[in-house]
């Protein structure tokens, strides 16, 4: 699969739709402290999966919906799109049959979150499944958030033959 | 399962020593199974001499060498078994002008050879010149984000604009 | 103890908040004892809001905002009973050039208003310009340190012939 | 006090006598990754009386004695001095007599530990407490290790009243 598109709606600092284009090779993203770069990573992992409020850096899953500025009220849904070319047929067999993927999550206030792969409501297991059989997902060691590019080495010796598993 | 586990090992551990001696320009790493009888529950070290050192404890490595090691640790793992994405927050944010320059010469490297993706989140003007496209993130209304596409030939016109 | 303990709270809690809005160019942010009437047993809480943008719980804060609200606490402390001596290495590595500027500007004005001696460990070129003086660390030797003193004119001179 | 001049000798990468002159205001210090840059604050902390290894990022404390390179063999003694300018008289009676202070801290392979102030040896809980009282010490907040900034901010809550307390 390729990656092509990923859109953010209320999810943390991203109150309007926003589109990020993902183009072949290197795309740079640049930008002042604070301004929700990270927050674009963070938005990749929940799409995929992600079940740990902890690593969205909040103390609950709802710290990701847009909580307010001195100016805006806050929301009650965040929800996050990523589109996929499956033109090579990589996906589950019951997810296959279209060259497009639009896998959306969403979550409301008290509610919780839910997942759809192109319009049909899925389970989050179905989601991650779909990303472990194209070798990517919520803790894949090719994601390396802020400051954690050093955690590979300093874990324990078990833990990175687990990474080393995941990885095979 | 063992075998993948084994063979996975193997060509990890050779892509481990090709990108750490790249990165560093010299030296060697490599890795070891603590129990290689029984793989499926052993751990996993990694042993790393930079040029001209000797080998040591990944903890007296400096703030720059750890994570050129781990750059090299995470893309030796990442070849074995390529990933349709791969995104970088800041892991240049420790690294001097010289070391920032090989980590982006093997970016390239990597984007041509393979189909895999690359998002890299940065500060430094260096890298920011890498990049075959660019995209700024700005609050110009306080604590909401908006994504901008960024005129390549020009970051400084952006991060000056934004900074204010 | 116990006044001493609350006369400190109140001088660095007022510190504290003056250069949150410094670095942060607006905002506030305060600093609370969690058992008032126990102080030698309590916690301290760090609330902290930049401008324009609700109060929130530090963990969702940004890599270079944790560092600037960091960096307030530090000198808040410091200043309430200042050291001969502070040290920081590589303080400014998450932060933007915007943010950098800022952090420089303050330390100039804690050098100049105090006794206290900075040393400064970075590898940012606009902070290498801001120093009164740079030495340089080499290892012409490879794995032996040397340090020699560096022209401020030509900083570029020194991470040229010494990165080769 | 005033701290004046740090030497090392064959303390970590610092095999041969180094001094790091320490002037008014702000003096900068540049490198290439992994020079030695790091080392120099170890060796200010450890000359204060530091007593943890982990904090030096060795698993023993004979980790802070050069330990050799391909060219060079390893050394059996680790010394760091540090001159400080005493004119204000500010130091514990016992070590108040003089203009300076120098105070020397040594280890030598199997030996342990030892210090020295003027010349004359002291105990570490000597050293410890002079620099208490110029407020700065091994474990002083006015000494940030690299990576270690957000340390303050991440840490619990009474860790940090424990921190206001020894800055009071
Ligand atoms: N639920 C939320 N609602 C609104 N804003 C949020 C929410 N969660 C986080 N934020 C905002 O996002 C900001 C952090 O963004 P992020 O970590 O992506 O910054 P960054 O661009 O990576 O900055 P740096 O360069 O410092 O790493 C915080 O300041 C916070 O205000
Ligand atoms: N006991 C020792 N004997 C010899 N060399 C040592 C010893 N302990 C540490 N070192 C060397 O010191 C180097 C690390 O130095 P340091 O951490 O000060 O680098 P740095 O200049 O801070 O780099 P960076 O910019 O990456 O943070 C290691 O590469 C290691 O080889
Ligand atoms: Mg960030
Ligand atoms: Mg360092």
């Amino acid at each position: 699969v390729q990656f092509n598109k990923l859109r953010l709606t209320g999810f943390k600092s991203f109150v309007e739709a926003t589109d990020l284009e993902i183009g072949k090779g290197l795309t740079g993203i640049i930008g002042p402290n604070g301004c929700g770069k990270s927050n674009l990573v963070e938005a990749l992992r929940w799409v995929m999966g992600e079940t740990s409020a902890k690593r969205m850096r909040g103390s609950g899953m709802e710290d990701v919906i847009f909580n307010g500025t001195d100016r805006r009220p806050a929301r009650n849904i965040a929800e996050v799109t990523l589109h996929l070319d499956n033109s090579k047929r990589e996906a589950p067999a019951e997810l296959n049959d279209s060259d497009e993927l639009e896998i959306v999550r969403r979550i409301e206030r008290d509610k919780g979150s839910s997942y759809k792969v192109n319009g049909k409501n899925v389970r989050a297991k179905d989601v991650q499944l779909l990303f472990a059989d194209v070798s990517i997902g919520a803790n894949s060691p090719a994601l390396v958030s802020q400051g954690r590019v050093a955690d590979l080495i300093n874990a324990k010796p078990t833990q990175r033959r687990l990474i080393l598993e995941e990885a095979a | 399962a063992r075998e993948r586990l084994v063979a996975a090992f193997d060509t990890v551990n050779k892509s481990f020593g090709e990108l750490f001696s790249l990165l560093f320009g010299g030296g060697q790493a490599y890795l070891e199974l603590t129990d290689a009888d029984d793989p499926l529950n052993s751990g996993l070290e990694i042993y790393a001499q930079p040029p001209g050192k000797k080998c040591q404890v990944l903890s007296l490595f400096s703030g720059g060498e750890q994570t050129l090691t781990s750059i090299a640790l995470i893309f030796a793992m990442f070849l074995t078994n390529p990933a349709p994405i791969c995104v970088l927050d800041e892991i240049d944010a420790p690294l001097d002008d010289s070391n920032v320059d090989r980590v982006c010469t093997l970016l390239e490297k990597m984007a041509a050879e393979g189909d895999t993706r690359f998002i890299v989140i940065t500060h430094h003007r260096m890298t920011m010149a890498r990049m075959d496209r660019l995209y700024g993130v700005t609050m110009s209304e306080r604590g909401v984000s908006q994504l901008v596409s960024v005129d390549m030939s020009q970051p400084d016109m952006f991060e000056d604009a934004i900074a204010a």
